[in-house]
């Protein structure tokens, strides 16, 4: 049968849920390993923060989509978590490739790296499910569009930034056009959303310019 | 086979980002 917008949306949610199902809501022996290699073990705060972020996907979730949604929230967010581990398994793997070492107890114990992970492989999860071929305005769907995962989470648009990258090298999976989505997230990052007034950007710039020495005031964004 | 800009040099992966801060 011919391709049609509806057809390739449909097959790409059947695609996600073929590679997801067969993965694991919790971390996989490899990643246990790499946990307890860690100076400090992360994974009690890992599967803490991951119940607490959880909690505030499926309020939200409902909030935005209607509270009879509640179950559909909450499965979204089961396939997040499996992208999540799957996508951290294969990060670590490749920097520890990379740097030659096996503790990442720093990285590993980052809270803003696991949110932002989360917030990557939900985006990847939601933005399946939402794309929609008719550009009719807003519909329940097109508002957990992104930046809608960054405010969930209260996570700063530029720790998300920096996982955009390492997540579409280490995943196989995702297809052309996602990673033409998470391309157009960073674009959107680049370009206003890590530079509006309440980013805490400006005061990290701030920061940096102190310690070399050089006390200039950062520039308020633009209109 | 995607168009994709990969702009992390070596010595650049996400164990160096998220240790600056």
């Amino acid at each position: 049968p011919p391709q049609t917008p509806v057809r390739a949306a449909m097959n790409s949610i059947q695609q996600l849920k073929v590679i997801l199902n067969s993965a694991s809501d919790k971390p996989s022996e490899n990643l246990k390993r790499y946990f307890s290699n860690c100076t400090v073990n992360p994974s009690e705060d890992v599967a803490q923060r991951v119940e607490c972020l959880g909690r505030a996907f499926s309020d939200r979730f409902a909030l935005a989509v209607g509270q009879g949604c509640t179950e559909i929230g909450s499965q979204r967010f089961t396939l997040g978590i499996r992208l999540y581990y799957r996508v951290m398994e294969s990060m670590v793997k490749s920097e520890e490739e990379r740097l030659s070492v096996q503790n990442f107890s720093k990285l590993l114990n980052n809270n803003a790296f696991h949110t932002s992970l989360l917030a990557c492989a939900l985006e990847v999860v939601t933005a399946t499910y939402g794309w929609s071929p008719f550009k009719s305005g807003s519909t329940s769907e097109t508002d957990l569009s992104f930046p809608w995962i960054l405010d969930v989470f209260e996570l700063r648009a530029f720790d998300f930034y920096k996982v955009i990258e390492s997540f579409i090298k280490v995943e196989p999976s995702l297809k052309r056009d996602m990673i033409k989505h998470l391309e157009r997230c960073e674009h959107r990052i680049m370009e206003s959303i890590a530079w509006r007034s309440d980013s805490a950007l400006f005061e990290l710039l701030k920061q940096s310019k102190e310690q070399e020495g050089h006390v200039d005031h950062a520039e308020p964004p633009s209109t | 086979n995607h168009d994709y800009h990969f702009g992390l040099e070596e010595g650049e992966g996400v164990s160096e980002l998220f240790d600056c801060d």
